[in-house]
Formats: C-alpha cells, sequence, structure tokens
C-alpha cells in the first residue's frame, strides 16, 4: 500500500485559549486608548468583538476536528473489520478466547463511544462500519468444497477415505449419472463440526473414489498417523484436509487435489505436496489485538471527550 | 456588557478545553490507525 495514505498525525492546530488575552492586554489598551480620549465602554466592545470572533475561530476549529475526528474512526473501524474478515479466513490462528473476548467488547466500547463523539456529525459511519463487519461473516459462511481422488485396488469395492477424522457414515444412495454408490459421512469428532464428505467411485475409472469434502473443521486433526485408502495406498493425512485452503468468496470455493498419479503416491509418501495455510505469528496476532483493544489513553481519552461532550449539552 | 463579556470568555474557554481533548483524541486514534496498518502490511 502506498504509505502517502497514512494519516498524518501532527495537527497544525491553535488550541492555546488565552490568546486573546495575550495578543491585547487588556490594562495597556485601555490606558492607551483612555489616553487617546476613548471610553471605557468601547474598549469593553472591542473585547466582545474579538472574543466574539475568537469563539467563532474555535468554534470552527472544533468542528473541524469533529469531521477529522469521524474520517479517521471511520477508517479505524474499516481496517478493522479487514482484520477480522482475515481471522475469519484463518479461524484456526484466531486469537484466544480471552483475548477475543476482551477484543469484542473494547470494539463494543469503542464504537458506542464514538457514537457519542460523532452525535449530530456523522452517524451514518457508525452504521456503515457496523454493515462493513456484517459482509465478512456472511460470506465466510458459505461452504468450503474440496475434492480428492484416491486410487484404489481393483478389488476393493469400500467407500472408504481414510483421512485422519473420524467420520460417520449417515447415508448411500446411487446417482442417474453414475451407477456407484454414494456414501455420505459426517465428521464425528466433534459435535458442533459441519464438515461433510461424500464418496464415490469415479465413473471413468472404478478404481478411483472421490471423496468431496464441504464446509470446514472446527477442531484440530484428530491424529498424525499417516491415512490411506482402503487398499493402503494414496494420500497423506495433510494433503486430505479439505480446509486449509483459506480461499474465500461469494461463490462456494472448489479445491481439487487429485492424488490419482501412481507415480507421485508410490514415490512421494513424505514428499507429498501439503497445502500450507498462510502462517501469522502468534505473538503478532496476539500484539494486534493487544494494541487495539487495552490502550488505556485511548480509551481515557474517549471517556473524557464524551462525558466533557455530555456535560456541556447539559 | 461586562456580563457578556465574562460569557464568552467562560465560551471560548469551553470550546477550547474541547478541541484540546479532540486532537488528543484524534491524535491517539491515528496512532493506533497506523499501527494497525503496519501490523496488517
Amino acid at each position: 500500500m502506498d504509505c502517502s495514505s497514512w494519516i498524518n498525525t501532527s495537527l497544525d492546530l491553535n488550541i492555546n485559549p488565552h490568546r486573546v488575552h495575550e495578543e491585547v492586554p487588556k490594562m495597556e489598551v485601555e490606558s492607551k486608548l483612555f489616553s487617546l480620549g476613548m471610553t471605557k465602554f468601547s474598549v469593553k466592545e472591542e473585547s466582545t468583538d474579538e472574543l466574539e470572533e475568537e469563539l467563532k475561530r474555535v468554534t470552527a476549529e472544533n468542528k473541524k476536528l469533529v469531521e477529522m475526528l469521524s474520517v479517521v474512526c471511520e477508517n479505524y473501524n474499516t481496517l478493522r473489520s479487514h482484520l477480522m474478515e482475515y481471522m475469519k479466513r484463518n479461524p484456526e490462528k484466531e486469537l484466544s478466547p480471552s483475548s477475543k473476548k476482551r477484543k469484542s467488547e473494547s470494539s463494543n466500547n469503542n464504537n458506542s463511544n464514538l457514537m457519542g463523539i460523532n452525535n449530530g456529525n456523522s452517524e451514518s459511519s457508525s452504521t456503515d462500519e457496523e454493515e462493513s463487519c456484517k459482509k465478512p461473516r456472511e460470506e465466510t459462511i458459505k461452504a468450503k468444497i474440496s475434492r480428492v481422488y484416491v486410487r484404489t485396488e481393483a478389488s476393493d469395492t469400500g467407500l472408504i477415505v481414510k483421512d485422519g477424522y473420524q467420520w460417520r457414515k449417515y447415508g448411500q444412495k446411487v446417482t442417474r449419472d453414475n451407477p456407484c454408490p454414494r456414501a455420505y459421512f459426517k465428521c464425528s469428532f466433534a459435535p458442533s463440526c459441519p464438515v461433510k464428505k461424500k464418496v464415490q467411485r469415479s465413473v471413468d475409472d472404478q478404481s478411483v473414489l472421490v471423496a468431496t469434502y464441504e464446509g470446514e473443521h472446527n477442531h484440530p486433526q484428530p491424529s498424525r498417523m499417516e491415512a490411506t485408502s482402503g487398499s493402503g495406498r494414496g494420500m497423506s493425512q495433510g494433503s486430505s484436509v479439505p480446509c486449509s485452503a483459506s480461499l474465500i468468496s461469494s461463490a462456494p470455493t472448489v479445491v481439487t487435489l487429485d492424488l490419482t498419479n501412481s507415480k507421485s503416491s508410490k514415490g512421494s509418501k513424505n514428499t507429498e505436496p501439503r497445502k500450507d495455510s498462510p502462517k501469522v505469528p502468534q505473538n503478532l496476532v496476539e500484539q494486534m489485538a493487544t494494541s487495539l483493544t487495552t490502550d488505556p489513553n485511548f480509551r481515557a481519552a474517549l471517556v473524557a471527550a464524551i462525558s466533557g461532550r455530555l456535560m456541556h449539552k447539559n | 456588557k461586562e456580563e457578556s463579556t465574562d460569557e464568552l470568555e467562560e465560551e471560548l474557554k469551553r470550546v477550547t478545553a474541547e478541541n484540546k481533548k479532540l486532537v488528543e483524541m484524534l491524535s491517539v486514534v491515528c496512532e493506533n490507525y497506523n499501527t494497525l496498518r503496519s501490523h496488517l502490511m
């Protein structure tokens, strides 16, 4: 990204409350004007005019500041929603529950506080942010689909593809386009795991099993033992994990993994391709969360500003 | 007139203090934004 878009934190603003008095010493002006024959009343009038002018200037500055703050908060929230989207894409690298809780609490506080600050100026920015946070969540619900092809022995008629996960068969049917039955499995390792698997022999080659995975495991891999098909050949555990592909789009993503090539399956049990999801160091994630959520200065400034605002409004 | 001037001064002080707080907040938010951005990059 272009660094020119970085926000310049140096604010060239004059916030000196006593500027009027410094620029125009009251007594000095009065004495000078008195010596010139002017009355005290006209001095007061002039002073009042200057005060009004200064007040107008400071009020305009105030308005400008609120607008700037609104824009910056909006940008911040957008960026935060991007971060959340990223977290959704990589659930296995998500924050720990405690820090996640802190983050959500803090973000709620921030949102409500910012709403208070921007009251009457840019309320729409907060609602936009909320919507922008919702969209990625909806997108991630879309199922991830991956397909794995496994070669089996000709004599093997089973519909079992061992991939290291525990599956419960819940159905079987024959489709019109394929005479071989299709078996349906559900991940049984965790009750809440939504992953389903369909296994069917290929129409073109009956010795090839096609396993289609839908969804994403919400638990770690139960075992690390090398998985094989019913015949003892085929795929490795890592390559069969359907969720390691971290592609998300509005349409369901299909990841196809062909493990039927005999050369690769025979000679490279240890060198089979393993899909790596992007690595984000845990400490970096923690650091990000901490900087976002537990900044006492940020909270203090927000609270002070809001309480000040409310008091003045009252 | 005296009263009016005093009120104006009071109001000026109030708005100026509010400005100061806003500047502080803006500074903090900008800092957080830039930190977050640098992490994401």
